[in-house]
């Protein structure tokens, strides 16, 4: 835990006399250690360290009996705020049906997500229909069709080859049969590859959906960032996911993907079965970075 | 690498900038450039970064020959067994088609066990890779045993002479003990049926994926012993340096990597050229 590991690490520079600005830098290197061990992203782990170094070289904290617990809750305080107030609610307000688009690297749990979005908009009295736009991946149309079965939740999968089609016809059978929301899951692709970029800036024109959701592995490293600009920069995205959280992976990717994004963090994925979804808690996040 | 006139620590910081960068981790870069600097000690460089750039690549590559070289691929055997484990959507499954290919373009006869009994069309994705092979795929449909699945294959991989048995797994988190002990009892299956195999288990790696690889390795190496990595998604931005911190704390190879999403997106592990890429 953070908590005890700072504790000792500061009983250790102590010693007997007062907290210098030195040993105050030096457990800002021992943070630093902590958050890129995390996989928070190097520039990120750069610009909070200065921030918080700089809180920290407050007389606040040299002043005080107990530095430790002063410099953790700067530390814990502007994680909080780099990760975003909680409870970003997604937007669907507007004339039924909604589209919803679910978009990210491979692997990263869209379709899984997808099915799990759905059963937590019909708890909500919503009605779903899920749209299966990938075309490329081998069953991945069975996959989300196994899943509606499962769920009970239509899938529209017309085996038609376009995504844009697919998506457009989604809405078109959404209001032939009362359903007022549609969750287009599209194929994973690469950030780098213009062609599947362009895919989904056509899928998007065409269908306009007011909330376009990014998936991204929980586990992801330094590189999780990279995607995430590249996906904001062609889509503007509206909201985060994170997969795979049920790991023990620290999960530094949300807050890197947080803070150079700027997008709020929606849900968090923690299973593989449809139950497994909740929404994003900035502090129980900061406690699993930290801890 | 950019332009030093001499070796400053300027250039060292922009190394383990680079590095960790590339999710090596703390640890091993810091093991890394200690070397680094050892080696930079010993020869006189006139402060040229390609000699330093030279020198890294060498560091990087002698952490990861090693294992690479000192065990060649276990697969002499009829049939020889490949297991195939790791996270959730890692890429095994596309990996072991175009393992199947590379295997194929070998002349050897492969068949694929689909063992991964629990996700959602599993099943399907792996006999439609199978299709697209020519190879044949055996199954037992949705909730089935996988260890059962297991069995049957290297039963029958034996029965018909076939070369390679390629085992594809269901994705697991390393942390759930109830997935673990599914794949022990997988494990143990096929050794009841050939008490040598599996010959290989290759733990297949998300080229995206960070410092967690080393844990997943450790409890996967615990659980069905790891002979091989496979590192996948390198095709992106990624470097998959996540694999440097195996090598050196667990001694396993890096045996090929994935490029891309087609059969033929495979290439053999070359330590040189993937120190290279990683500092590229
Ligand atoms: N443990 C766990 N597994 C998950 C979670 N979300 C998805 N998965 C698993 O991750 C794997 C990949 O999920 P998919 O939904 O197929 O991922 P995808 O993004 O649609 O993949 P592509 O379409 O190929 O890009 C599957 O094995 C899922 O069961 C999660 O929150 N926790
Ligand atoms: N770009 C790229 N995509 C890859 C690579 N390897 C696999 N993929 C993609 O990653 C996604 C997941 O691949 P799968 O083979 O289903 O992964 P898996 O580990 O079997 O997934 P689970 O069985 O659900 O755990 C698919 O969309 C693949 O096409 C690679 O080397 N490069
Ligand atoms: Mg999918
Ligand atoms: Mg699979």
């Amino acid at each position: 835990q953070l908590t005890e590991r700072f504790e000792s690490f500061f009983k250790k520079i102590r010693g007997h006399g007062k907290l210098s600005e030195d040993n105050i830098r030096d457990s800002m290197r021992e943070v630093r250690r902590i958050l890129l061990e995390a996989d928070v992203n190097f520039k990120v782990v750069k610009d909070f360290i200065g921030r918080v170094q700089e809180k920290a070289l407050g007389q606040e904290v040299i002043k005080s009996i107990t530095p430790g617990q002063q410099v953790i809750k700067i530390i814990h305080d502007e994680l909080i705020v780099l990760l975003g107030e909680g409870q970003s609610r997604l937007d669907l307000s507007g004339l039924p049906p909604i589209p919803l688009m679910i978009v990210g690297l491979q692997g990263s749990g869209k379709t899984t997500f997808c099915a799990k979005l759905a059963l937590h908009l019909r708890r909500k009295g919503k009605f779903p229909l899920l749209a299966a736009a990938d075309v490329y991946r081998p069953a991945a149309i069975d996959q989300l069709k196994q899943l509606g079965k499962q769920l009970d939740i239509p899938v529209w999968a017309p085996g038609q080859a376009n995504p844009v089609q697919i998506c457009k016809d989604a809405l078109v059978e959404a209001r032939k049969t009362g359903r007022d929301v549609v969750l287009m899951d599209t194929a994973g692709r690469l950030h780098i590859d213009q062609e599947m970029m362009d895919e989904l800036v056509k899928i998007r024109e065409a269908v306009k959906p007011p909330e376009i959701l990014y998936v991204a592995d929980g586990m992801g490293g330094q590189d999780a960032v990279k995607a995430a600009l590249e996906f904001a920069a062609k889509l503007d995205f509206n909201g985060v996911v994170l997969t795979k959280m049920d790991g023990d992976s620290k999960g530094g990717a949300a807050l890197s993907i947080r803070a150079v994004t700027g997008k709020p963090i929606r849900f968090i994925g923690n299973g593989e079965k449809p139950d497994a979804l909740e929404e994003f808690h900035p502090d129980r996040m900061a406690s699993r970075i930290l801890g | 690498i950019s332009s030093h006139s001499k070796i400053s620590e300027e250039l060292y910081d922009e190394l383990e900038e680079t590095l960790i960068t590339a999710d090596v981790g703390i640890d091993s870069t810091l093991a890394i450039l200690e070397t680094l600097r050892e080696k930079v000690r010993k020869v006189s460089t006139n402060g040229d970064p390609e000699i330093i750039y030279d020198l890294l690549t060498d560091t990087i590559d002698e952490v990861m020959r090693p294992a690479a070289e000192e065990k060649p691929l276990n697969l002499g055997h009829t049939p020889s067994v490949i297991l195939i484990v790791g996270v959730n959507g890692s890429g095994k499954t596309t990996t072991i088609a175009k393992l199947t290919y590379h295997f194929l373009k070998q002349n050897k006869k492969v068949l694929l066990a689909a063992a991964d009994t629990f996700r959602a069309a599993a099943t399907e994705q792996i006999v439609e890779w199978g299709d697209r092979l020519g190879v044949q795929v055996i199954q037992q449909g949705h909730g089935a045993d996988p260890a059962a699945v297991a069995f049957d294959a290297l039963q029958s991989a034996k029965a018909r002479g076939f070369d390679i048995l390629i085992v594809d797994t269901a994705g697991r988190l390393h942390n759930k003990a109830n997935l673990m002990h599914e794949l022990e009892k997988i494990y143990r299956a096929m050794k009841k049926q050939d008490p040598e195999a599996p010959h290989e288990v290759f733990l297949v790696l998300d080229g995206t994926t960070g410092q967690n690889a080393l844990q997943q390795a450790k409890i996967f190496q615990e659980t069905s012993g790891v002979t091989g990595l496979v590192i996948t998604k390198l095709d992106g931005t990624a470097k998959g340096g996540a694999v440097i911190p195996i090598c050196r704390e667990l001694g396993i190879p890096l045996r090929f990597i994935g490029i891309g999403e087609k059969m033929e997106d495979l290439e053999p592990f070359d330590p040189s050229a993937f120190a290279r890429a990683l500092l590229a």
